[in-house]
């Protein structure tokens, strides 16, 4: 089982909102990240969710569940989050 | 921002045309370090309720109150639980955008004028990403920032974050938010960076975010040192008074009992020993670490820095010399029994060549999209003088408290460009992000690259140039970029199937010319092609105008600045007879390429006798 240190904040970017009214973002992420790290309680591992002008989360992923998320048809692409700086 | 709005003409007060009901009505979402919101810059006196169109809220946490000129405060970042600006940073960027104008600031008394932002009455929206040391600002919370931003109905975001270099946009947060900013009309201008002049340094490189470079304004701080054998100036914001009182000067390198000559001349810390520095002046061959001087007992110090064109604080008496001054001065301690000086307090100075870009300003090209120019434009970045957070130190080891304080970096240049793109859209509600990024650029005071060594990267150095914010409010014509032509860009860079379906949102698929469409005819208000080193070339860029002159038609007649390029514009007149009228044409480039990691640029401007609409075009190889 992959411990604690191997996971790191990913950023799951999924797109524009869907424009269907019945569209319930966090309930999509969830059942997403649920299905990837195989467990029902997602708390400690979403870090954000996106969803009031475009579509996505942060969570805190193995390299392997990134891999999963990153070829899912609703992802556009996974990626580190980092740090910027102020310039 | 006490000199930077005069010197680019925006004057203050009702000097300066205006239009108040809708500035009033125009919201700066500021992603930064937060604000300290008592400040004189923030205060919601005189002001209404927040714009009906408002869907922000006010959670700066504890302790922290908006007003009706701070209408919204959020946070991303943890303990504390507060939008409170600990950095002084986002204080500095919000107040020079959109802050009021505050008379009678200064920096003990240097830069003495009005801190204002470059829309004065306009409502400031903060999102906090950023607080000190290692938490710095993370990307999951910067596109948090955007999310709410976007959906909060701002006008526009000013962010001066960034990375050291440029990222795929599907893995480039600040492009994603700031794409999706762009398709519900809200421009996004960013910082270019600081880890100039190094070529392809730029970090901010979409081309639907507007990327600004940093120079200097006229005004500049100079610390004068009075040599046994004469005077010479320096750079930095000396406060402190040590009454013209010669002190003996001492050179790091004979000044240590512990270090290395080479340690020691750079003022290393652990090599300075007090009992050979107390009561003097020490030199130091670098301007990292001024304060270890100062903690061994020294009276000021003099340092050396390749970049001495821009003035620091430091917390005690410094003053920094270029290399050449720098040497001068060393010969002087060299050759003199008992050498002695002075370190003056500060002077400012109105007489600075200006604008010059800054040595540290992040250049082009573009390592993401070698086609598109980046940075698109400049602004005063240098020794800028804006709100600050009293909860702040003004520099490193510093006990003082200032409510405003001198900064430099494109972070300052960023927030003057937001403020004048919100100042033009109080004249042109309905302009689109690109409308407004087209109107600054074709309207920009040309730079060139004679006036500073650090110059020869030109128009990757300065983009369009330096911004005209009265100039822009009439630009004649305009280059417009839809969210659909950056998704036919996309499709250009082989976004296709699943990503850019899921990106645009609407389901959008590429046709096979927009697949085989190049970068570099996005109707961009400049035109850049990297080519092969010192090869024949010919290529064609296709651009479309949009008439935006009110009133009477206009001929647009097309000429070409800049001999080194042989270019063909066709048509080479345009006929406007109504506005919002369209007209397209081809540029088409020829010649040999220019030697690796050189460019060779010209300008084609179209004029009516009334309007000069100004795009560079840059032809490169890269290395």
């Amino acid at each position: 089982a992959d411990n604690e240190q191997d996971k790191q904040v990913y950023i799951v970017y999924m797109g524009a909102l869907p424009a269907r009214v019945d569209y319930m973002p966090m309930s999509h992420h969830a059942s997403i990240l649920q299905d990837v790290i195989g467990e029902s309680s997602i708390e400690d591992r979403l870090v954000r969710t996106y969803k009031r002008s475009f579509n996505g989360f942060a969570a805190r992923l193995t390299e392997s569940e990134r891999e999963i998320l990153a070829s899912m048809d609703e992802v556009v692409s996974v990626f580190p989050s980092k740090k910027l700086k102020l310039q | 921002t006490t000199s930077s709005w005069s010197f680019m003409g925006l004057k203050e007060g009702k000097r300066a045309r205006r239009n108040n009901l809708i500035e009033s009505d125009t919201i700066i979402g500021v992603i930064d370090s937060g604000v300290y919101p008592e400040s004189e810059s923030f205060s919601g006196k005189g002001f209404g309720p927040p714009p009906k169109k408002w869907k922000g809220v006010c959670e700066g946490g504890k302790n922290f109150t908006c007003n009706n000129k701070l209408i919204g405060a959020r946070y991303y970042t943890q303990y504390p639980d507060s939008a409170r600006d600990l950095m002084g940073h986002g204080s500095h960027t919000a107040s020079t955008a959109a802050g009021n104008a505050v008379k009678h600031v200064s920096f003990y008394g240097l830069g003495n004028g009005t801190a204002r932002g470059g829309v004065p009455a306009a409502r400031i929206a903060v999102y906090k990403v950023c607080n000190p040391g290692a938490s710095g600002c993370t990307t999951d919370g910067i596109l948090a920032a955007f999310d709410d931003a976007i959906a909060d109905k701002v006008d526009l975001i000013s962010i001066s974050i960034g990375g050291d270099n440029g990222s795929p946009f599907e893995a480039d947060p600040i492009a994603i938010g700031a794409f999706h900013a762009m398709g519900k009309g809200i421009l996004t201008v960013n910082s270019a960076g600081n880890s100039g002049p190094e070529p392809s340094s730029v970090a901010s490189v979409a081309p639907w975010i507007f990327t600004v470079a940093a120079s200097n304004t006229n005004r500049a701080f100079v610390t004068k040192i009075v040599l046994g054998n004469g005077k010479t100036i320096g750079r930095s914001v000396n406060t402190f008074d040590l009454n013209g009182t010669k002190y003996p000067i001492v050179h790091g390198k004979s000044a240590t009992s512990t270090c290395s000559d080479d340690a020691a001349r750079l003022c290393s810390p652990g090599c300075l020993d007090s009992k050979l520095v107390k009561g003097k002046i020490v030199l130091c061959d670098s301007v990292q670490n001024p304060e270890v001087a100062k903690d061994m007992g020294a009276v000021a110090s003099i340092v050396k820095s390749q970049y001495a064109e821009v003035a620091m604080i430091f917390s005690f008496p410094v003053s920094v010399l270029s290399e050449k001054k720098y040497n001068t001065l060393l010969s002087y301690v060299n050759s003199t029994k008992n050498p002695k000086a002075a370190v003056l307090r500060s002077e400012t100075i109105f007489n600075q060549r200006a604008p010059i870009v800054a040595s540290y300003s992040s250049r082009g090209p573009n390592t993401i999209i070698p086609d598109i120019l980046k940075p698109d434009i400049t602004a005063p970045g240098s020794e800028i003088i804006a709100a600050y957070s009293p909860d702040v130190p003004p520099s490193l080891s510093d006990t003082r408290h200032v409510k405003y304080s001198v900064e430099t970096g494109t972070s300052m240049s960023c927030p003057h460009v937001a403020g004048v793109a919100a100042y033009l859209k109080t004249f042109h509600p309905r302009w689109s992000p690109s409308m407004i990024q087209s109107a600054i650029m074709t309207t920009a005071w040309p730079m060139n690259a004679s006036t500073s060594p650090f110059n020869q990267m030109a128009e990757f150095a300065y983009g369009a140039g330096h911004v005209d914010p009265i100039a822009a409010i009439h630009p004649g014509l305009v280059y417009e970029a839809s969210k659909s032509d950056h998704i036919a860009f996309l499709c250009g860079l082989n976004y296709t199937g699943k990503k850019l379906r899921l990106i645009s949102g609407d389901g959008s698929i590429c046709t096979k010319e927009q697949t085989k469409s190049l970068p570099r005819n996005l109707n961009y208000p400049s035109m850049t092609a990297q080519v092969s080193a010192s090869k024949p070339f010919k290529l064609t860029f296709y651009r479309t105008v949009t008439n935006v002159r009110k009133g009477k038609a206009a001929t647009y007649k097309a000429k070409v600045v800049g001999s080194k390029l042989k270019v063909k514009v066709v048509p080479e007149v345009l006929f406007m007879k109504s506005v919002h009228e369209k007209k397209s044409f081809t540029v088409t480039v020829s010649g040999t390429g220019p030697e690796a990691d050189n460019l060779v640029s010209a300008h084609l401007i179209w004029s009516d006798g009334v309007h000069s609409v100004r795009s560079p075009i840059v032809v490169y190889a890269a290395n």
